[in-house]
C-alpha cells in the first residue's frame, strides 16, 4: 500500500474575505455543499477560518459579525506530508479540516475528515 | 491489519427530541463540540438528523421550526458492519456521518468522518 500524501487527497478551499457578513457566508456552506469556509486578505493568504460549527455557536450566541465567529489560529498542513501526520493534527485539535499552505501562507486547497474517509472507503 | 468494524469506532450519539426549538439544539451541538444531532421518539427510535450545515442553512433561508430543516430520510449504519462499507456509504451520500441502528430502530450510536480519519492517525 503507498503512503498517500496531503496532495494526494486535497480539495479546492471555498474562500471568503473578511469584509464578507455571517448570512453570505451562511449562503456559501449551503450552495458549495461544505462546512468549512477559509478567510483570506487580497493576496490569497489566510487570515482565519469559519465553518458551520462556527455558524451554529454564532446563532446560539446571538453573535452576527464575522469579526466574532472567526477562528484566528488555524491549524494547517502542507502539500507534501503525508496523510497520516494530517489525521493525526486533526484527531489532536477536535477539528474536521486542514486548510493547505505554501511557506507564504497562500492557501493552495484544503483537506478534510471526509476526503480521508473516503479513501478508506475506496 | 485486521478490518475494522463500525462498532470499533462508534461513539455516543447525541440526541434531541422532535419537540425541542432550534435555539436548543444548536445550544447542544456547541455545548457537546459535535457537527451531528440525532433525532429520537420517546422510545429512542430514529426519526431523523440534524447538523451544523442544516442550522447554517436555516440561518441561510430564514427558517427557525425544527420540522423545517430535520432530514428524515436517514442513511445509517449497523454495529457489526465493516467500517469500509460505512465509509463507503458516506461518500456515495456525501455526508458525514451515520447514526448507528438496531433492528428495530432504535439508535446505538454515531459512527462519523471524523471517526474513521482518527484510525489513518493512529
Ligand atoms: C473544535 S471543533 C468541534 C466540532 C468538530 N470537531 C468540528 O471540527 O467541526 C469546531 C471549531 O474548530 C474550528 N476549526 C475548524 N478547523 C480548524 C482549523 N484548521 N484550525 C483551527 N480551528 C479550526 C472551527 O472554527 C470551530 O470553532
Ligand atoms: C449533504 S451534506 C453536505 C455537507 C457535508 N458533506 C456534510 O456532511 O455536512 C449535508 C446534509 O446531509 C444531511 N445528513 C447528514 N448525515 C446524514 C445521514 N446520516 N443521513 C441522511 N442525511 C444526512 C444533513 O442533515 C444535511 O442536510
Amino acid at each position: 500500500e503507498e503512503t498517500p500524501f496531503v496532495a494526494n487527497v486535497m480539495q479546492e478551499a471555498v474562500t471568503c474575505s473578511e469584509s464578507e457578513a455571517v448570512q453570505a457566508i451562511a449562503e456559501r456552506i449551503v450552495t458549495r455543499s461544505v462546512n468549512h469556509i477559509v478567510v483570506v486578505d487580497g493576496n490569497g493568504k489566510l487570515t482565519g477560518i469559519v465553518t458551520s460549527w462556527d455558524i451554529t455557536r454564532a446563532l446560539a450566541q446571538g453573535k452576527t459579525a464575522l469579526a466574532d465567529i472567526v477562528t484566528r489560529r488555524v491549524i494547517t498542513a502542507k502539500l507534501n506530508e503525508p496523510l497520516e501526520t494530517a489525521s493525526k493534527r486533526m484527531a489532536q485539535h477536535n477539528i474536521s479540516a486542514l486548510p493547505v499552505i505554501d511557506n507564504e501562507k497562500k492557501v493552495l486547497g484544503i483537506v478534510t475528515a471526509e476526503d480521508v474517509s473516503k479513501l478508506l472507503g475506496r
